[in-house]
């Protein structure tokens, strides 16, 4: 596994180091604030006060020898840049930055980013979706319009079986699995019946799913 | 489709409130932040200047004809958890809110809140997940340890047929889709040969979908 270097420790920087940590990987947690480097030390590998904007503090916290360092400074553009370029001179291979807006991710690309993510607007953007449709409890992108979505069962699909439903044909959509209680139940079979509790993993547009979900409704 | 309000346009605000007029929704805006809704204006159906923790300016305003409200106020706790209170109080059915820390997010369940986010700390582990293997573009949970993965191919899986490769029995991994150039080949058949730009839906446990992509690197 990689070894990882979270620079602030913001709510964002809090739960990449947290998450990584938790999936096994080694991390080191850096923020100028000696608050919140203590808060977090008993959860992570190594937790540093730093300030990521000078090179000598970074080379004595170690952060060279991180395959991965993510730069959770948001607020701070300038720190933020500054911190990005500094990490990428000391031969950090692979840099993510958080980015506040457009402009502040296009210099933080600029001056060498490798990925640069806009967490507010990404969660922004999820929350709508699953708010058009109620149903909606997430979802992943196949394609610019065909989604895998996680659903709820709509109350007029219950007892219905899936040959019954002519997903295919009626509504150009997939059913690719079914989470009933603790089973997965992967590519089902046209004669499974649909049940109350199950989550259903649809494949196909917004547009199909909400025909499928509103009929009846 | 439902009628939105979306109080605090912060970022995370703003882009709930973006996302659901692109989705086709009708979205009332408001900040007691005049700039901010100065800015938005162009962008949603209605944008109102009101203090959110004032009732009397949330029915100026006409809030309670909303379905969904979502209060996307953050570091002022205090107004967040009145407008919240509020909002309940003029009827609206469904209310969304934004915390900050799980205390913030247990006084907004107390209080009314139908469902509580946390998007910095959602968007920390899907960007953590995707770090810890490399070729993880995004995912969708089915159960506790079971995800749908989708991932970037490894040079070693190129040319192979999903035959050759045994997922299902030395892996215990289920491929339910390739996407390849503009098409999405769902339920792929045994003698699909696999292509280098492939990206692949997967389902299965973190750790067999590593093995998968480690093995032969
Ligand atoms: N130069 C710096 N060196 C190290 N840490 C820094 C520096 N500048 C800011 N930080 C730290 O970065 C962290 C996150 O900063 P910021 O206030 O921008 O984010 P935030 O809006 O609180 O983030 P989030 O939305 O993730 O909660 C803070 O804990 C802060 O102490
Ligand atoms: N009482 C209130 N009534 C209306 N709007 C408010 C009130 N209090 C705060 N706001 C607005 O809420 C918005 C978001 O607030 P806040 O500063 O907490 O979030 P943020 O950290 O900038 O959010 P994000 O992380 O989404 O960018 C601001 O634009 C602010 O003007």
């Amino acid at each position: 596994f990689y070894q990882f270097t979270v620079i602030g420790l913001g709510r964002f920087g809090t739960s990449v180091a947290i998450t990584l940590e938790r999936l096994g990987c080694s991390v080191l947690a850096i923020d100028e604030d000696e608050k919140k480097v203590e808060e977090l030390k008993d959860y992570v590998s190594f937790a540093k006060v730093a300030n990521a904007t000078n090179i000598n503090a970074l080379r004595d916290a170690g952060v060279q020898n991180s395959d991965v360092v993510i730069i959770a400074i948001a607020n701070d553009i300038q720190s933020s840049v500054l911190a990005t370029l500094l990490v990428k001179e000391l031969g950090v291979k692979y840099v993510v930055a958080k980015a506040v807006n457009d402009a502040h991710g296009k210099i933080l690309e600029k001056i060498g980013a490798d990925l640069v993510v806009f967490p507010e607007k990404e969660s922004g953007e999820l929350l709508a979706q699953r708010l058009v449709v109620p149903n909606i409890i997430d979802f992943m992108e196949l394609s610019a319009n065909v989604k895998i979505f996680e659903v709820k069962t709509s109350p007029h699909l219950v007892g219905k079986t899936l040959e019954d439903l002519q997903l295919r044909r009626k509504y150009s959509l997939n059913i690719l699995a079914i989470h009933r209680g603790g089973d997965i139940i992967i590519n089902p079979h046209p004669d499974e019946r649909i049940e109350a509790e199950d989550i259903l993993y649809i494949v196909g547009t917004l547009d199909s799913l909400n025909k499928l979900l509103m009929v009846e409704n």
